[in-house]
């Protein structure tokens, strides 16, 4: 563990934390995707298949735990919730993510770095999370008025992979034999998608003024 | 084995 990955856990954790002070204190989910919600639930239940197989500490084991947790209860909340379903935008939340999946694992399938089920199932995650953030920034174009919590969210989840970019850096220069293209490639292309988002916020905080993305 | 030093990751 190093300062980088412990930053981006946190900062992932944080984005989690604040979509569902979101959704639970106001009972408003206005602006949030539930296609992304939907890939990200996927994407951890992917990842995470050894979570009970393969232990490897308390904190790793905690963490996949609320990963999970937060955002199977997110999709509950926005499928199910009588009062949180009704601010749910289903008319502009239009992307097809079932779209995203099949290139995904049909990617796995080729490019992965070793062909058992739970490596390839461990790579699908991976391809997907890279593209799961996409329903979302099309929401944000769409929807006008971008609320500060919804804001903060998109903002915390580019984060923590950037800061995960820095934390394979890091482990190139100190570990050895630590190469993984894959992984390095697909948390690049994660983190540039956000790109546009990051210089909108920037701008929106320096000038102090609401959130707005060009259409 | 290479690939195992990721799975320590989130």
């Amino acid at each position: 563990m190093n300062i980088f990955r412990l930053a981006g856990d946190m900062t992932h954790l944080f984005s989690v934390l604040v979509l569902l002070l979101k959704i639970h204190t106001i009972k408003s989910c206005a602006g949030i995707s539930l296609k992304t919600q939907e890939l990200y639930a996927i994407v951890f239940a992917t990842r995470y298949l050894d979570i009970f197989t393969n232990y490897i500490s308390l904190y790793n084991t905690i963490m996949k735990l609320i990963f999970l947790g937060s955002s199977f209860s997110i999709v509950w909340y926005m499928r199910r919730h009588k009062i949180v379903r009704r601010s749910y935008d289903k008319d502009q939340d239009t992307f097809r993510h079932y779209f995203l999946m099949l290139p995904c694992l049909i990617l796995a399938l080729i490019i992965n770095e070793k062909f058992t089920f739970r490596e390839v199932m461990w790579t699908f995650s991976l391809y997907l999370e890279a593209v799961a953030i996409l329903p979302q920034l099309v929401l944000l174009q769409r929807t006008r008025n971008i609320d500060n919590l919804t804001g903060q969210y998109v903002f915390l989840l580019g984060a923590y992979r950037a800061f995960y970019i820095l934390n394979w850096i890091y482990r190139y220069f100190t570990e050895e034999h630590f190469v993984h293209w894959i992984t390095w490639i697909s948390g690049l292309v994660q983190t540039l998608l956000y790109a546009d988002f990051f210089y909108y916020y920037f701008q929106s905080w320096k000038n102090n003024v609401k959130l707005e993305l060009p259409a | 084995e290479a690939y195992t030093d990721l799975k320590d990751e989130l």
